[in-house]
């Protein structure tokens, strides 16, 4: 498979002590970040196939593995109303993941629905833009959708239907404390 | 109070992290974070003089854990799924504690944010640590971790298991890799913390676990890598974002949150916009 093979280089040059410790240069490291995100990449069409099988579907579902959802940004969640989130777990035993997702509102309230039609319970905060903040990194999601997805089966998935509902119900607000200077 | 179903973090009138309690049963656990200066200079190495500033390949701490005043800013909020507590210590160390609804097994998440680190005002590199302190555990100076990824290795303060020794330097040379957990145990009363990435740690005190979460320095350490370790990211010193498990409780219950966090399942995205749900099914 063409695709893999970038990731497998990848992994290969992964395998020196350098990477592994993290005692390499700093522009080795820089390029360390660049040939995984290539190989991240080349693997996207491989994932989709794979799912697609998994899931019995005809068509290759259109996936994205977003990257940067580890510094709560991700252009699907954050443009769209309506979106799904589909979680595979690799493992040989059962997880029961906690999902957190940036979205773009604060105000907005979400369902998520498995393909039951079941609904699990869902809280969206403030994402403390104060406390996480992240200098350089302009964009960065208003919200943070958290759902609890219960079981997901060993060398499974899971797929949730998330939507924006329409007419809120009134939320809690946070409890603040009166805030200290830091020093 | 914030929790659920009979588990909760207890916080004092600061808003600072004072005990856990799971089904009836409370346990005092502190939380703080510091960090070292750097070691900048020579060292006398069997009568050698050379550069062993503490540096990429060597942690060499100057003096004691610097611990940041126990007055951070706080926030909390308080939801049906997820109730959480907004620490900000400076304005680059700041931290979220969360407590689920039915996280099973039961842990505590501590999601912290460090950097930019600044080097320049004082003239000397920091290395962060995140510490927990379990007040009524007494572990003895015995820690286990799980050094080389696979089973928890038991580790004595200020011991080898196969020589006689005497440290120079108490506290790195009491520090052991981290892969994904660090332990401390007395008797059945079991804490453990889970972590995100590999990270030095130790227990240096009695009942504490403390792990290092990032690193900013000036100086190069001669071991070979021959540049400071200090990343930028935009220009500016690099912010490292990552998660501690607080899991009390038994080594089984930890190891299942190990499954379940560092080897957590992946996410895929996709738009449903104009996709009714019957559809999409």
């Amino acid at each position: 498979r063409a695709d893999l093979i970038a990731m497998r280089e990848a992994m290969g040059i992964m395998q020196h002590h350098d990477a592994v410790t993290g005692t390499e240069q700093q522009h080795v490291a820089d390029d360390y970040a660049r040939v995984l995100n290539i190989g991240f990449h080349d693997c996207d069409d491989i994932t989709s196939k794979a799912l697609s099988k998994l899931m019995g579907s005809a068509e290759p579902v259109q996936l994205t593995n977003c990257m940067l959802l580890n510094v709560s940004s991700c252009p699907v969640t954050e443009t769209n109303d309506d979106f799904v989130v589909t979680i595979y777990n690799p493992l040989s035993r059962e997880v029961r993941p906690l999902v957190r997702l940036p979205v773009a509102s604060t105000t907005a309230q979400y369902t998520a629905k498995c393909p039951e039609g079941k609904e699990h319970p869902t809280q969206v905060n403030v994402l403390p833009v104060e406390v996480l903040k992240i200098p350089g990194r302009p964009g960065q999601a208003l919200g943070e959708l958290t759902f609890l997805t219960g079981c997901v089966p060993p060398l499974g998935y899971k797929s949730f239907y998330i939507s924006k509902v329409s007419k809120p119900k009134p939320a809690k607000k946070p409890r603040t404390f009166a805030p200290k200077e830091p020093t | 109070s914030l929790g659920y179903d009979g588990r909760y973090i207890n916080l004092d009138a600061n808003g600072l992290l004072e005990s856990i309690t799971i089904d009836g049963k409370t346990e005092s656990v502190q939380m703080d974070c510091g960090f070292y200066k750097g070691a900048v200079g020579n060292n006398e190495v069997f009568g050698v003089h050379s550069n062993r500033s503490s540096g990429a390949y060597i942690f060499r701490p100057n003096g004691t854990l610097n611990l940041f005043a126990q007055n951070p800013s706080v926030t909390i909020v308080q939801g049906d799924v997820v109730s959480e507590v907004r620490y900000k210590y400076s304005d680059w160390i700041s931290s979220i504690l969360r407590i689920y609804r039915g996280a099973e097994p039961f842990h505590v998440e501590h999601e912290w944010l460090v950097g930019p680190i600044p080097i320049d005002d004082q003239g000397f590199g920091k290395e962060v640590v995140m510490r927990y302190h379990v007040k009524d555990l007494h572990n003895n100076g015995e820690f286990l971790t799980d050094s080389n990824g696979r089973e928890m290795l038991k580790r004595r303060m200020n011991y080898r298991p196969t020589w006689d020794v005497d440290l120079d330097e108490k506290i790195s040379g009491n520090y052991y890799p981290v892969t994904t957990r660090i332990a401390i145990e007395d008797g059945d009363n079991i804490w453990s913390v889970v972590t995100d990435r590999a990270q030095g740690g130790s227990s240096l005190r009695d009942g504490t676990m403390e792990l290092m979460v990032h690193r900013r320095l000036t100086h190069d350490d001669a071991f070979g890598v021959g540049e400071a370790l200090n990343e930028t990211a935009f220009g500016k010193g690099l912010v490292v974002r990552g998660i501690h498990y607080i899991v009390p409780g038994s080594h089984a219950d930890a190891r299942k949150v190990v499954q379940n966090k560092v080897l957590h399942p992946w996410y895929f995205l996709s738009s449903s916009e104009n996709i009714p749900f019957e559809d999409w099914r």
